[in-house]
């Protein structure tokens, strides 16, 4: 399985529609500081389904919708889409391609899709559940925490041990 | 339950002491159960001595030396349990040029398996990318996207 | 007792805003008391704003944005408050290079009346120092000081 | 008032004499990872009379003491001295230069001078007390460490506001 595109509109300093297509291998997201990198790793962590804002930069929700520029009015919702090849079939489904959607309202209202099927937050968490990509896992590793996986108490470093096993 | 985290755990554990020891090239590292007598409840100590020097508490390594360290454990996780892709934003700030180089290497061993999306100001990490993609404000206020070529790369992005 | 502490803080929070105003090239930033009230145990809030960017809370900037607002903080209380020398321990790390020197020569202008030691990676750092000294370990585990130039440092350490 | 020369022995990875020779401006310290440049900063901190081992990044005082390697044997002792310009006088003393020495053994005994003249910890902080070196002030800013001018509470960051006052 890998991911072929992530798709991402008023999220964050995403206010226009922005398309990443992804291949296999390494692809380099390079830039100045605050050009929007890092939101990219967030709209991806969200559209998996994190619900801790503070794991996003935030302190509410409504954080990560487009706030505004100094020429531009704020937005009143995001969308983030991520399409992953499964013609191995790592996702449970019987799909070659699944495109999981997350959609969040300034009023605070959220609408989840998954091949365009709507469907719950839990449905999108149990989907990932079992590929790693689950809520503890080590797929993403934000800007300033790889030491946390030093310093962590030793109790904390169980995650990936148990959670794999 | 127990015999399931045992067996992971020395599995992690030799993956540990190999990535540390191909990153450091030379020294040893490895994970000790603060328990183990309670495979359910017991925490797990990092220990790592790079070559050449006796073996320390973990914080008395540099910052670079910390970073590599993490990143052994991280590789040796991803290899034990895969994962289909993984998302690494920055993670080799700490590191110096010669470091960054070893880091990419072995980024490019585990990308047959597992597919990185990183975020970087590293030339030595985007010189192993497959694909470039720059992201810019020409609009303050507002990202946006470009695919890159990396000799475009040095004229902004040297780091 | 108030009244100092106040009239220091009127002092910083002017350079705060100037530095800040300076090192991004323009944008605003302020402190403010979180209880005006009692100056004895007010906190302070730092709040930040980047050029063409709206106000948010300091946790949604990015790494760079958080690191160069926390130098125009320092700056502001070494023009406030000088002490005689500063030793900075690669502070810069998160920044792109053109942040790197605007960094460099906020620091060349307050070295007029502070003497700093940096420790850094960053060759736009190092092309604004007036002496540069290497660290390595030719013989490993035991560390060893060389006066260098900078074309000596271009063959190891670029970053 | 400026440092002229950090002299260094038996204190972390310099377990050979060292010394460091300053002049005013800026002095940059560069070297690969694990090289020894953070510890240069921690001699600093110790010999201006730093008491908590954890702003040293050790667990106990004797971890600053040389630990030996693969091919050297461990020393007993470490011992750090600081020279300082004081033709402005910004010390309170009648010197025009200050030297200021600090010694540990393995044991636990440690020594203390000030210009050669044997002293107690408590005098070399006092020296420092009005300089801005003491030990609220912001004059070492160590790895990692320039973010938590941000991150630390509201009341935390008073620091140099009432120290200096
Ligand atoms: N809801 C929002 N609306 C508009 N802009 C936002 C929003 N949330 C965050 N931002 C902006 O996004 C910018 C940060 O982007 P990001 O963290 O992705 O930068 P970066 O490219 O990773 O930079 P660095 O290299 O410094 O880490 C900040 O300037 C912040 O103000
Ligand atoms: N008491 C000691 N005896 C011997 N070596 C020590 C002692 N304390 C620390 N060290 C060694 O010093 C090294 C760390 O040095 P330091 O933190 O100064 O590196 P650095 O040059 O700042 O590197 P980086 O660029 O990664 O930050 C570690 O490898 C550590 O093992
Ligand atoms: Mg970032
Ligand atoms: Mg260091």
């Amino acid at each position: 399985m890998y991911l072929k595109q992530i798709d991402i509109l008023g999220f964050k300093s995403f206010a226009d529609k922005t398309q990443l297509v992804l291949s296999p291998g390494i692809t380099a997201i390079v830039g100045p500081n605050g050009s929007g990198k890092s939101n990219i790793a967030d709209a991806l962590r969200w559209v998996l389904g994190e619900q801790s804002v503070r794991n996003l930069r935030g302190s509410k929700m409504e954080d990560v919708i487009f706030a505004g520029s100094e020429l531009r009015k704020a937005t009143n919702f995001c969308e983030v889409s991520i399409t992953l090849d499964n013609t191995d079939h790592h996702l449970p489904v019987a799909f070659e391609e699944v495109t999981i959607t997350r959609r969040a309202f300034r009023s605070g209202e959220s609408e989840y899709w998954i091949n365009r099927q709507p469907c719950r937050l839990k449905d999108i968490h149990e989907l990932f559940m079992d590929t790693g990509l689950g809520r503890e896992a080590y797929s993403i590793i934000g800007q300033g925490k790889i030491e946390e996986m030093l310093s962590t108490r030793p109790e904390d470093r169980r995650g990936p041990f148990e959670d794999a096993a | 339950m127990a015999a399931r985290f045992m067996e992971t755990f020395q599995q992690i554990r030799v993956e540990f002491g190999k990535a540390f020891h191909s990153l450091f090239q030379g020294g040893e590292a490895d994970l000790v159960l603060t328990n183990p007598a309670d495979p359910l409840t017991t925490g797990i100590e990092v220990v790592a001595k790079p070559p050449g020097k006796k073996l320390q508490n973990l914080n008395l390594l540099s910052g670079g030396e910390r970073a590599l360290t993490a990143m052994a454990l991280l590789f040796a996780i991803l290899r034990v349990r895969p994962v289909p892709f993984c998302v690494l934003d920055e993670v080799e700030a700490a590191l110096d040029e010669a470091n960054v180089a070893r880091f990419a290497h072995e980024l490019r061993v585990l990308a047959a398996d597992t597919q990185f999306i990183v975020i970087t100001h590293r030339r030595g990490t985007m010189e192993e990318a497959d694909a470039l993609y720059g992201v810019t404000m020409p609009e303050r206020g507002v990202s946006s996207l470009v695919s890159v070529r990396l000799s475009d790369e040095m004229d902004y992005e040297t780091a």
